[in-house]
């Protein structure tokens, strides 16, 4: 299998966070995340999205991660999902 | 199915358009009538009441409803056409609780087809799921997967799927049970027109698995797809069963001529991934659950015209497709797109394989399995030499079955010096 490209991997971190796969980037401090965590979060996003676990940003998880979807996370963080705004 | 973890106090919630899509081919009718089947389609399993108001109340809408574009107030800014679609807020004491807001920049039909736009009742019956307190499920069948998946159907006629309604009943209860199909609150408009919808009968019996006799077996994408009648099951690389309940045919693979009630072979081409299925002389190639082009004749593949397929796989040690037939096969060289000369061939070559098997498919650890009846013949990676212990029951391997009780000596291939009487 090819590597994944690092537009591939740019656009797999931004989405694996986005929904919820990955813990949002602390606001003080740049994040690199671990291969290891990062393997880890397209592992649980490829069986949520019933895909071949390989945990590898392969074509068909990246083409998963274009398709047209909702804006809510996958995975609910510990806060809950919603930062409401009151009227 | 997943919960949010927060539940509406009250049973009878009030929801209002409160802005509508601009420039789309949808009145503003459809859209409020879409809504209104969408959040039925909650409340007639529930019990919920979904009443409808106007702008003029005392009290806001529970359900606000909205067609904004880019960024709108909220912290999920839409990104214009394709990518995010919908988003809803779930139950609470805040005033966008249950709020559900689509991107006015998508497409929005309804009862075109899949690949013209976006179906607007599908999306809101999944964004409503959210607004009662449902979070994304992975369920195959279930509406709140959170990837669009296409129209759903005629909207008067549309049901949920047993892990939805589970996850509604758990948060809810069941709604009383006469009348069940009474709608929550007389329609607004008259329905539009529904599309057609593939006739498959819920009413239909649903067939055992651990019986076996599949019509098809494939491996597609890692997941062992068992086909039966209209049915089937799917089996995940871990080993576990989707769910023990078999999901629709023609709800999965899109575009399935609705009269074809049984897959006689099914298997995924190697260099495209495309996912063949087989019925009768003909074939269907679709690129994952989307139907492309029309049937084709298996002449194309190399065999006799009229001629059929018990089963068909693609062995990777050699990348080549086997077709069978009884106790012949075939070869298809897909690099070459064309038949390898000089066969059928006596499928004995496979030794100890069964002939006429109901389908093979090679594992993702590369053994080849033969199934037939209730049992499977394993031929080790690389091998043609059926292991020593083969047949063995397929159940409890694959469908968390019990073992049969009866034995397998009969199973064995080759010559039977025995008499076999009508009563056995």
């Amino acid at each position: 299998a090819r590597e994944p490209s690092a537009q591939d991997v740019s656009l797999g971190v931004d989405w694996l966070t986005r929904y919820g796969y990955l813990p949002p980037p602390h606001p003080a401090q740049a994040q690199l995340q671990s291969p290891a965590k990062l393997q880890d979060a397209i592992k649980v996003m490829q069986r949520f999205a019933g895909l071949p676990e390989t945990g590898v940003l392969d074509p068909v998880t990246v083409a998963t991660m274009h398709k047209p979807r909702c804006s809510l996370p996958d995975v609910l963080g510990a806060a809950g999902l919603v930062r409401r705004r009151r009227r | 199915y997943a919960l949010s973890g927060s539940v509406w106090k009250k049973r009878t919630l009030t929801w209002r358009v409160n802005s509508f899509p601009q420039g789309s081919v949808l009145s503003q009718e459809t859209v409020r009538t879409l809504m209104h089947h969408a959040l039925t389609t909650w409340g007639v399993e529930s019990g919920l009441e979904f009443q409808e108001v106007g702008s003029q109340g005392p009290m806001e809408a529970d359900i606000l409803i909205d067609f904004a574009r880019a960024y709108h107030q909220d912290s999920y800014p839409f990104d214009g056409q394709g990518g995010t679609l919908a988003h809803a807020f779930f139950p609470g004491e805040h005033s966008i609780s249950g709020d559900t807001h689509f991107d006015d920049e998508e497409t929005w039909t309804f009862g075109s087809k899949d690949g013209e736009g976006t179906d607007l009742f599908a999306v809101a019956v999944h964004e409503f799921g959210h607004s009662l307190g449902l979070g994304h499920s992975s369920a195959p069948d279930s509406i709140m997967r959170p990837f669009y998946q296409g129209p759903v159907g005629n909207p008067t006629e549309y049901h949920l799927s047993q892990d939805d309604l589970e996850g509604l009943q758990h948060l809810y209860g069941k709604a009383p049970q006469t009348p069940l199909d009474k709608p929550t609150r007389k329609p607004l408009a008259p329905p539009p027109q529904p599309p057609a919808l593939p006739p498959d009968s819920p009413s239909q019996p649903v067939p055992d698995r651990c019986d076996g006799h599949f019509d098809a077996i494939a491996n597609i994408r890692g997941e062992t797809f068992f086909f039966k009648g209209p049915w089937f099951w799917r089996l995940q690389p871990s080993g576990q069963l989707v769910s023990p309940r078999p999901a629709r045919l023609h709800r999965f693979w899109e575009g399935l001529p609705a009269q074809m009630k049984v897959i006689h072979a099914a298997y995924a081409r190697h260099p495209d991934g495309r996912i063949l299925l087989f019925s009768g002389p003909q074939f269907w190639v679709f690129q994952d659950r989307q139907l492309e082009g029309a049937a084709r004749p298996l002449t194309e593949l190399g065999l006799p015209p009229g001629e059929e397929v018990d089963a068909v796989f693609s062995w990777p040690l050699n990348g080549k497709t086997y077709l069978i037939r009884g106790r012949r096969y075939w070869r298809y060289d897909e690099a070459a797109a064309r038949p390898d000369p000089g066969y059928p061939r006596d499928l004995s070559l496979w030794e100890g394989a069964p002939h006429a098997p109901d389908d093979v498919t090679v594992s993702n650890t590369g053994d080849t399995y033969f199934f037939k009846g209730a049992h499977y013949w394993r031929f080790p990676k690389g091998s043609v030499k059926a292991e020593q212990d083969s047949p063995q029951p397929m159940g409890p391997k694959f469908l968390d079955c019990p073992a049969p009780r009866s034995p397998k000596a009969t199973l064995k291939p080759g010559a039977c010096d025995c008499q076999c009487e009508i009563s056995q």
